[in-house]
């Protein structure tokens, strides 16, 4: 059991080493458009990343049993999805259309009810004059800096400007994690299958069809799925919807095949 | 939209499109085992066909490029508000009896960037920068010279592709952009906006980028950028996308970089409503954690 234990967690470290360092770009470089590595990625987002969400997900649903028992118990720890919801943020990597896999595009869908009841616009600093004060605040702050790493004797720790200040917690949270107006509340994944194209196409200039004409009747893009469609319909795109799906994702490997042949854009990619 | 005194219909819905990657060695009938770049094919699995193939590891034949905006201009243009568009608009640098120039990787830029405007611009005007749709580009790391390679401006670089871009980049962001190659557009005036990032400062493939700690390092004033621009979007209360090219996330950008990134996201969690980026070709999305980056920022310091 021991040395399992021990295969198990090299693996891991493993899929943690390869999500960090492995230089996506040199791949590229090298092998083009070729699909390169791209299950081992995925399983190592599956393995790392989706597992501490399942497993922090898993942790507020032990919190509440144990808050049952023990009412006063302190954790720094999130207590409640939106708790941790709020914690992150969603990178949205999309699918390309140079055929690494089959060509794809994404249509978001955002909330805009209420904004012609909104309030007007107020009135701020035009723009340009904005950015004319950002040009000269940049640019002293670059000769101020580039000067005081020139100076050995100063030892004077300036701030660093590029870690944020907290958010006041006065300011409530945005349409990233509360339904509201810009929420996104759907996606629509586009994709051309190739195979079929070209089959359609030559398909019908065989049969001495104009090229252009069959060109034009042959190419489409069809709806690959949509964010409602099964097995994992999200109700909507805030940020806790991803976590409850990236949690899924790890249980049900049913699920995680659907995923990944969406990841693929329906190619039918196979590492092996 | 005050910017052009008409009123626009809202539809509530954007497009985002990356990695065309078009290849105007792509030869129809060529070997895939060569690229696609004209050897003839020893056999019949070996064709290159009209419309690309999926994972043969050629670029987008110029045709898969023009048919895909055709129809996205047929079915899609009169139906969403703005376009997201991540860059990488040239072949990559695979083939080396046909090593890419930079005459080359511009003049591709420049020739689909007037594609889009003209499937997006406003047909009836004469001025380039009425758009029927707004669109944002964002820079690739194939699209610069060479690839991954990228200084700070104001470059060579940097004033060509604001050239390229000048209809997109609004005007009075011209002198920053040549230091940044990062901009910000309101999609709706006022309310929301959407950030173009160039990401390839914080890119750990970048030669030109150590770290974002020392602060003559490019990633290091870009979030300077970054945060002047999202405490302003702050201010006027609007809401924002981010955008860019190579995805925010430990396998892609040096570690200090993608802490702070992250750490900015979360702080300004209040207007951020996410981020869209390209270049791994494949469709999936990445938590990240706001309040482990500011920990392991805490722990460097």
């Amino acid at each position: 059991e021991e040395s399992h234990k021990f295969g198990q967690d090299e693996e891991d470290q493993f899929d943690e080493l390869f999500l960090q360092s492995a230089d996506a770009a040199s791949e590229v470089h090298l092998m083009g458009a070729s699909p390169v590595g791209k299950e081992t990625y995925m399983k190592s987002v599956r393995k790392t990343i989706y597992q501490k969400i399942h497993d922090k997900l898993e942790e507020i649903v032990d919190n509440i049993e144990i808050g049952k028992k023990r009412k006063k118990k302190k954790t720094t720890k999130p207590k409640t999805l939106d708790e941790l919801s709020e914690r992150y943020s969603i990178v949205n990597i999309g699918g390309s259309i140079v055929p690494t896999f089959n060509p794809g595009f994404r249509v978001w869908e955002y909330n805009i009810t209420g904004l012609e009841q909104g309030t007007q616009i107020q009135q701020f600093k035009p723009w340009n004059e904005f950015f004319e004060d950002l040009e000269k605040k940049l640019q002293t702050e670059f000769l101020d800096e580039v000067a005081i790493e020139g100076v050995e004797s100063n030892k004077v720790r300036r701030p660093d400007k590029t870690i944020p200040k907290k958010k006041p917690e006065s300011i409530p949270l945005g349409p990233a994690y509360e339904p509201q107006l810009f929420s996104p509340t759907k996606f629509v994944q586009y994709f051309a299958d190739l195979k079929e194209i070209n089959d359609e196409y030559y398909g019908k200039t065989d049969s001495g069809n104009d090229n252009s004409k069959a060109a034009k009747e042959a190419f489409k893009f069809q709806v690959e799925y949509t964010s409602e469609d099964k097995p994992y319909p999200m109700e909507s795109l805030l940020v806790k919807d991803f976590l409850k799906l990236a949690s899924d994702l790890t249980q049900d490997n049913k699920l995680w095949e659907i995923f990944k042949e969406r990841a693929f854009i329906s190619s039918g990619y196979d590492e092996d | 939209d005050p910017r052009i005194g008409k009123e626009r219909l809202l539809y509530g819905r954007f497009l985002h499109i990356t990695d065309i990657h078009p290849d105007r060695l792509y030869k129809e009938g060529s070997s895939i085992d060569y690229v696609c770049h004209g050897k003839e094919p020893s056999k019949k699995r070996d064709y290159a066909p009209k419309f690309g193939k999926a994972m043969a590891g050629c670029d987008s034949p110029v045709d898969l490029m023009d048919h895909t905006l055709r129809w996205i201009g047929e079915h899609l243009k009169d139906k969403i508000d703005f376009v997201i568009w991540t860059g990488d608009n040239i072949r990559h640098d695979n083939d080396r009896k046909n090593p890419r120039t930079e005459f080359q990787i511009f003049e591709m830029n420049e020739i689909v960037a007037g594609k889009f405007q003209a499937l997006f611009g406003n047909q009836n005007t004469e001025d380039p920068r009425d758009f029927d749709v707004d669109i944002i580009p964002s820079l690739g790391n194939n699209d610069v010279f060479p690839h991954n390679l990228f200084a700070m401006g104001p470059t060579l670089q940097t004033r060509e592709l604001y050239r390229i871009w000048s209809n997109f980049v609004p005007q009075e962001q011209k002198r920053i952009f040549s230091r940044s190659a990062s901009f910000l557009t309101e999609v709706i005036p006022g309310k929301l906006a959407v950030l173009s990032i160039n990401t390839l400062y914080l890119f750990k493939a970048n030669p030109l980028v150590d770290n974002c700690n020392s602060r003559k390092q490019p990633g290091y004033q870009s979030l300077i950028w970054l945060g002047y621009i999202l405490d302003e979007i702050r201010a006027r209360g609007m809401k924002v996308w981010l955008s860019g090219h190579v995805p925010p996330i430990e396998k892609n950008f040096d570690s200090s970089c993608f802490h702070k990134f992250t750490l900015w996201t979360y702080e300004y969690r209040d207007i951020i409503i996410g981020g869209l980026y390209g270049h791994m070709n494949m469709d999936h999305f990445i938590p990240v954690d706001g309040k482990k980056a500011r920990k392991a920022l805490t722990r460097q310091v």
